[in-house]
């Protein structure tokens, strides 16, 4: 379950995780 | 919400008191996108209801290289539609809340 951080220019933090299964295929 | 394939919800609970909520973003049908995005997974950000605005952050998330260009209406979008949910439901329970 791997987490990856990007931190924007303006100071805004994006935390990417996977997207549970389930969700991926929920419409 | 209209189904624009990109996906926005709470990533916590909104108990109507902070004025920033943390949400939490991804792609629910690549197709619909006219770029590729990075990878399919959920994105968690902060955002503040007061201060800010549905298209900074997508332009934002653009420059972070999670979507092309091309996408920022649809990205800024479907922000859009979460946060006015979440302001109409803060409007009808939050004297409740407070």
């Amino acid at each position: 379950n791997s987490l990856t951080q990007v931190v924007h220019s303006a100071g805004r933090r994006f935390i990417v995780s996977p997207v549970p299964e389930s969700r991926l295929r929920e419409s | 919400a209209e189904d624009t394939g990109v996906r926005v919800e709470l990533a916590e609970e909104d108990h109507g008191r902070k004025s920033t909520i943390a949400l939490r973003l991804w792609v629910e049908d690549p197709k619909k996108l006219k770029g590729k995005p990075k990878d399919n997974g959920a994105i968690e950000f902060t955002f503040d209801l007061e201060k800010e605005t549905p298209d900074e952050v997508a332009q934002e998330m653009i420059d972070s290289g999670f979507f092309h260009e091309n996408d920022v209406k649809i990205v800024a979008k479907s922000i859009r539609d979460r946060v006015a949910l979440i302001q109409w439901r803060r409007e009808r329970i939050g004297p409740a809340l407070q």
